[in-house]
């Protein structure tokens, strides 16, 4: 573990921390994509099976739990609790666009063909475009609330400290897994719009408005 | 080599 990775983790929890507060307290998912956190539950359950029969510490263990319940609440809140607040209109992206290629990947481009590790690379490639309908019903509604843009934030952050985390590993000679620097150097490049917008406007104050 | 396969991050 370094502080890049720890930094990583806690970026990626305060993320969904932060989402599941927004839908909590303000008793509405307006803005929020149904089908990225979708994609997100799917990223965790094909990554995560492993929690049954591999203990790497404790941190690694809890983590895996927390991540797999708040995304799974997530959905809950979203297509049960306060479905009657959910944009359906404005969540429209074809996350089968997103599904079967990934999955044609996997089994294309892996470490070893097992399932174990076939459903891992499934979950990694997933992972790199998942908040593509997040991104894309922002660009359709045109704005995004100013939590929303944080929840943003901290979630594009946490791949792009893994980066720092998989530098910081590289210089220590460490092992490394080519599959998941290049999927998370696509995941984050796709935030650096936003990220521009977040730095330029939103902590200026400003609402952020993604260009149409 | 470096690559070689460690599932230990989340």
């Amino acid at each position: 573990m370094n502080i890049f990775r720890l930094l990583g983790d806690l970026s990626h929890l305060l993320a969904i921390i932060i989402l599941l507060l927004k839908i909590w307290n303000s008793r509405s998912c307006a803005g929020i994509s149904g089908r990225s956190q979708f994609l997100f539950a799917i990223v965790f359950t094909a990554r995560y099976l492993d929690l049954f029969f591999t203990f790497i510490s404790l941190y690694n263990t809890v983590m895996k739990i927390v991540f797999l319940a708040t995304s799974y609440g997530t959905l809950y809140l979203m297509y049960i609790k306060f479905k009657a607040t959910y944009d359906s209109n404005h969540d429209t992206f074809r996350i089968e666009f997103l599904i079967l290629p990934a999955i044609a990947l996997a089994l294309l481009i892996n470490e070893e063909f097992t399932v174990i590790e076939i459903l891992w690379t499934f979950s990694i490639y997933l992972e790199s475009v998942a908040i593509l309908p997040q991104l894309f019903m922002v660009s359709k509604t045109g704005e995004a609330e100013s939590i929303t843009s944080h929840y943003l934030f901290a979630l594009g952050s946490y791949r792009a400290l893994y980066i720092l985390n998989w530098i910081y590993r590289w210089f220590l000679t460490e092992k490394l897994n080519a599959i998941a620097i290049v999927a998370g150097i696509v995941q984050t490049i796709l935030y650096c719009d936003f990220f521009y917008l977040y730095l330029t406007k939103v902590l200026k104050g400003k609402k952020l408005q993604l260009p149409a | 080599g470096v690559f070689d396969v460690v599932k230990d991050e989340l």
